[in-house]
């Protein structure tokens, strides 16, 4: 019976366009897990469910797609005099999101490695700002446009979290206005001076362990009933 | 995959069927994460009029049943999903985004007449 089955027809039910040819599984970022294995549970024990809700990111939305970054590094050489630890180009591909859908978080992920006490390193300086000119595509030492976040952080592990709700609304109105971000993360050895801290050690492990992604979540109008109404 | 209907009188009546959908066998294995499938239930049996004083049916059912006994051009009560519920489908698209979606309604857990 599989034999006859409409491919094609319940694809398209699906909302897809066509079978993806998925070459290679992207990690699944534990939130969206979290999300999924709740949602099964609450289907497989009958419970009423707001499909229009997602409690876990506390926000609207019945799609939630993570993009994963198609940027590059720059001068990946060993820190520059100026204490630049990495440099790099982030890229998010918004074809996927529809026109029709509201956007209703947009949040970017970097992940600078596990954590452990093994490898704590000097503080660093997150900076990272929209590019907004696409001649800065070229430079190997560009000048960013505008800051979206200066942020130090001790000892680089784990994941940091940066609100683009504004940015992507702003490429999502019009996509020729998506260059991309450019990232910079310089390694303030000042900081601890007299502590044995290896700050090319720290580099080269931002370098090989950074991973960014954009969590994007949307709400169909046509799914979802403004809730106030629904309440009352 | 259907699983097997329990034996019996009641296996003619209104009830639910339970089918289920192997992603692997449609070849989409490769590109949805999670779940392995879905369960395609679906409602398939008699509504005779005994049927409908009782068990999930609804008042029309009884009044239908009771038209069709007085009247045979009326046509029977049908057996339908009374409670339905969602899948939830995290999938790889083309552009590598993974991708968490909902659909709402699809898996039949209850019929009635």
């Amino acid at each position: 019976q599989t034999s006859k089955f409409q491919d094609y027809d319940l694809l398209r039910f699906l909302d897809l366009e066509k079978e993806p040819s998925a070459h290679r599984f992207q990690p699944v970022p534990r939130v969206l897990r979290k999300v999924f294995q709740a949602r099964e549970a609450a289907a497989a024990g009958g419970a009423s469910q707001d499909l229009c809700y997602v409690k876990e990111l506390g926000v609207r939305g019945n799609l939630l797609r993570l993009l994963p970054d198609h940027g590059f590094f720059l001068n990946t050489q060993k820190p520059s005099q100026d204490g630049s630890c990495l440099q790099k180009f982030l890229y998010f591909n918004l074809s996927a999101i529809k026109e029709k859908g509201k956007l209703t978080m947009a949040r970017l992920t970097l992940d600078l490695g596990p954590r452990s006490y093994y490898h704590l390193g000097p503080e660093v300086v997150v900076a990272l700002s929209v590019i907004e000119d696409r001649g800065m595509w070229g430079q190997s030492h560009p000048k960013p446009g505008r800051m979206l976040a200066l942020q130090s952080v001790l000892g680089p592990q784990g994941p940091l979290h940066f609100n683009l709700q504004g940015v992507v609304k702003d490429w999502n109105s019009s996509r020729r206005k998506n260059l991309g971000l450019y990232l910079e993360i310089l390694a303030n050895e000042d900081r601890y001076s007299g502590v044995n801290f290896q700050v090319e050690n720290t580099c080269d492990r931002l370098i090989r362990s950074l991973h960014a992604s954009l969590l994007v979540v949307t709400l169909n109008p046509e799914h979802c009933q403004p809730s106030s109404r629904k309440r009352r | 995959a259907a699983i097997p209907v329990p034996k019996g009188s009641c296996r003619n009546l209104c009830h639910r069927h339970q089918l289920f959908i192997s992603f692997r066998d449609l070849g989409w294995h490769k590109w949805v994460i999670a779940p392995k499938g879905f369960m395609a239930n679906y409602c398939h049996g008699d509504c005779p009029f005994s049927m409908t004083t009782y068990l999930n049916s609804s008042n029309y059912a009884f009044m239908q049943a009771l038209m069709h006994a007085v009247d045979p051009n009326v046509p029977k009560a049908v057996c339908i999903p009374t409670k339905l519920s969602p899948i939830s489908m995290l999938y790889q698209d083309n552009d590598d985004n993974v991708v968490l979606r909902h659909y709402e309604d699809m898996v039949v857990d209850e019929c009635g007449c």
